[in-house]
């Protein structure tokens, strides 16, 4: 479907239940969130890299709401063969060594069987993208606090570009996204939610991806306030 | 796993699915 179609029309703000606030936003089950954010980043003309969905969520009404995990789509960086002229360390042997085991494990209990064996995918490199995508599955954020939280609180988009501002930020998560080689990031609230994309390029901040986040995901919010 | 909430378990057996369809429909790093 089109998003313009597949959107109905301004809900209001929605909060879901903690343990499973999807359940509470038949706007928002997650097969709907998975194609949004492919749509997000597939048509994109920029590379991004992932989009994540931060579902808010409550935890007890005298409590601030809390960002969690709502889905996510992993797209990956283009040139990927980069690594390949780079030198294994030892520390990025053993950094690798424990990403393939806990892939594996992961692997293992997803499928409940034992995996194994040279060919195995879980054998690739598993990519420094591929790693903090998977441990921000791990990750919430209380409103104000972390990329994602501060974006729910000012209810302002937050566009991170360039190594050097990633590094130097207050929030952890910005930093952590450029110890794993992304060099922007960006978080932009919704009513139920942050959207946050990454990528390993330099990207500025456009109108184009904020109409297309406001079309897909229904926001109400200042685009001026940036 | 089975104690994860649904959301971040459907997440994770995308991801690692599409990872392996990855890896093993594309030839590597041409």
């Amino acid at each position: 479907p089109t998003p313009r179609s597949s959107v109905s029309p301004a809900p209001a703000p929605v909060t879901g239940i903690a343990g499973d606030p999807l359940k509470s936003m038949p706007y928002f089950n997650q097969e709907s969130l998975q194609q949004r954010l492919q749509t997000l980043i597939d048509g994109a003309r920029e590379g991004w890299t992932y989009a994540i969905f931060w579902q808010s969520s409550v935890v007890d009404f005298a409590s601030p709401s809390v960002l969690g995990w709502g889905d996510g789509y992993y797209k990956g960086e283009e040139d990927k063969n980069k690594r390949k002229t780079a030198s294994f360390s030892p520390d990025f042997i053993t950094e690798q060594a424990h990403r393939k085991k806990v892939l594996r494990e992961l692997n293992s209990l997803i499928s409940g069987t034992q995996t194994g064996g040279e060919n195995d995918a879980v054998d690739e490199e598993v990519t420094d993208t591929e790693w903090f995508f998977l441990i921000s599955m791990t990750q919430s954020f209380v409103n104000g606090s972390g990329l994602p939280g501060l974006a729910m609180y000012s209810s302002s988009p937050i566009w991170v570009t360039g190594t050097e501002r990633l590094a130097a930020s207050h929030c952890e998560r910005a930093r952590q996204a450029q110890g794993f080689g992304l060099q922007t990031i960006v978080c932009i609230p919704s009513a139920n939610g942050v959207v946050e994309l990454g990528s390993t390029e330099l990207i500025f901040q456009t109108a184009d991806l904020m109409n297309k986040v406001k079309v897909l995901f229904n926001f109400n919010i200042d685009m001026g306030a940036t | 796993v089975a104690d994860l909430p649904i959301a971040r378990r459907n997440s994770l057996t995308r991801f690692l699915e599409k990872r392996k369809d990855r890896i093993t429909s594309t030839a590597p790093y041409q």
